[in-house]
């Protein structure tokens, strides 16, 4: 899976992503990625992109939760996002996988609770990363 | 306003023992190489989701990433895709899903927002919409790479779904897969 988060200078946001799926999956399987709130949402708060396990994604709507934890939770993107994929309802079904992040002030988030992800980010405020595993 | 992009190309049972330092390199700079290119357009005045659409195609057009050319096998040995792509001030959002052929489905999750009066769009449905609206369709030689064959082969062996990046490592089953 691949995706993408991106605030612009008006402070809009949007989140895409895109995937093949998983090896050997059933034909007609849909995974979380074109599903909104799931693997990929974007509202005034944030935009959020997922990967990893679609089924965990869809079961726990964890990209909308990082924009609920904003919302309602007053947290900060980071926060937010460390919530939603590494504790919660991800956690509580031992959920797999990890998202990109970015607010409307041009923060990032980039979280995961597998091995790896591979993610990179750049920012006006600084932000240059590139990264495989921790 | 500040201006930020953030990718992923994946998570999973990265092996990090089996990642030779070629591999890991060639990664690090296409990352590097795709979130520039999504950075130079937020600089220069483009919006968030010209930036995201750019990114994610180019992605797919690289065969590293499980998405477009580089797609995981179904059990059926077809390439079936998902894509979606969500506007936050306006809350518009597009999707497909299961498309066969397409060349970048991302592109026609946008066309869906913005032509058509739906969220979601699957199979035959959303390759009709493509071909309607001229998206490009490749055959199936172009989705074809031999360490996706491989991986299938392997998965097939053991009867699991796996994650893009597992090797042999943590099994998708019963509910979640």
């Amino acid at each position: 899976t691949v995706g993408a988060v991106a605030v612009d200078q008006f402070g809009h946001t949007a989140a895409a992503t895109s995937t093949g799926g998983m090896t050997n999956k059933r034909i007609g399987r849909v995974g979380d990625t074109p599903v909104p709130g799931a693997g990929n949402y974007a509202n005034k708060f944030c935009a959020v992109s997922g990967t990893g396990v679609g089924e965990h994604f869809l079961r726990t709507l964890a990209c909308y939760e990082v924009a609920c934890r904003m919302e309602f939770g007053e947290m900060s993107l980071e926060e937010a996002g460390r919530g939603s994929i590494c504790g919660g309802r991800f956690k509580e079904i031992d959920g797999s996988g990890g998202l990109v992040a970015v607010d409307t002030l041009g923060n990032v988030c980039l979280c995961f609770n597998t091995e790896g992800m591979y993610r990179a980010a750049r920012s006006s405020k600084g932000v240059d990363v590139v990264a495989i595993y921790d | 306003g500040s201006v930020a992009i953030a990718i992923h190309g994946g998570a999973g049972t990265i092996p990090r023992n089996s990642m030779t330092s070629e591999m890991d390199a060639e990664l690090r700079s296409v990352l590097k190489e795709t979130v520039e290119s999504g950075y130079n357009i937020l600089t220069q005045g483009g919006t968030a989701l010209d930036a995201v659409e750019k990114v994610v195609l180019q992605m797919e057009d690289n065969p590293l990433f499980n998405a477009g050319k580089g797609s995981v096998f179904t059990s059926a040995g077809t390439h079936e895709m998902d894509a979606a792509v969500m506007e936050g001030h306006t809350l518009r959002c597009g999707g497909v899903t299961c498309v066969r052929g397409v060349r970048n489905p991302i592109s026609l999750a946008r066309a869906v927002m913005e032509k058509t009066r739906h969220v979601l769009l699957c199979g035959e449905g959303a390759e009709e919409f493509a071909r309607e609206i001229g998206a490009p369709f490749e055959p199936p030689e172009y989705f074809f790479t031999k360490r996706r064959f491989d991986q299938l082969q392997r998965a097939i062996e053991k009867n699991v779904t796996r994650l893009d990046h597992s090797v042999d490592g943590k099994e998708v089953e019963g509910k979640t897969g």
